[in-house]
């Protein structure tokens, strides 16, 4: 563990915070794509699988609860609980064009053939591209709330600080994982506008 | 060839 990674696991779980809580206090999920966090959902849940078998720290095991938790429970919030607020006409992107690709992409590119090791790839590239619902709908809308913009910034924060993660481990611990730095690098630059 | 990938990050 080093620091880039402490303060960009923290920056992720502060955005999921910060949209849950948007969602719950204003009781309204006005100009937030729901699209977007069903991939996101989708991406802890396909990575999180190892949550199952293997046990890595207490820190570890308890971020990955919380992602998945908060993710679903925000997915909740959007389609069923506030759905009356869900602006579906504006969050039109069509996901199927993200999800197919990448699941075709996880096939052929991947460090390992076996399920759990193609769905963490899976998890990865579209991790890098979850965010374009949620871009688009605000292109369409013309508009981002001050909150949106806050959760924005974090998550962009979130994978930026995991680049230098890379490379410290890289320089110190010779660790790298190619396919996780380009779609981090792609992730990133996606969020700079 | 095999990076030795640890699924330690999140």
């Amino acid at each position: 563990m080093n620091v880039f990674r402490l303060t960009g696991d923290l920056s992720h779980l502060a955005a999921i915070i910060i949209l849950l809580l948007k969602i719950w206090k204003t009781r309204s999920c006005a100009g937030i794509s729901g699209k977007s966090q069903i991939l996101f959902a989708l991406v802890f849940t396909t990575r999180y699988l190892d949550l199952l078998t293997s046990f890595i720290s207490l820190y570890n095991t308890s971020m990955k609860v919380i992602y998945i938790g908060c993710s679903y429970a925000t997915v909740y919030l959007i389609y069923m609980k506030f759905r009356a607020t869900y602006d579906g006409n504006h969050d039109s992107f069509r996901v199927e064009f993200l999800v197919v690709p990448v699941g075709g992409l996880a096939v052929l590119i991947n460090h390992d053939f076996s399920p759990l090791e193609i769905l963490w790839t899976f998890s990865i590239y579209l991790e890098s591209v979850a965010i374009l619902p949620q871009l688009f709908m605000i292109s369409k809308t013309g508009e981002a709330e001050t909150i949106t913009t806050h959760y924005l910034f974090c998550l962009g924060l979130y994978r930026a600080l995991y680049l230098f993660n890379w490379i410290w481990r890289y320089y110190f611990e010779g660790f790298f994982d190619m396919i996780a730095i380009v779609a981090g690098v792609v992730q990133t630059v996606l969020y700079c506008d | 060839k095999k990076q030795n990938k640890t699924k330690d990050e999140l």
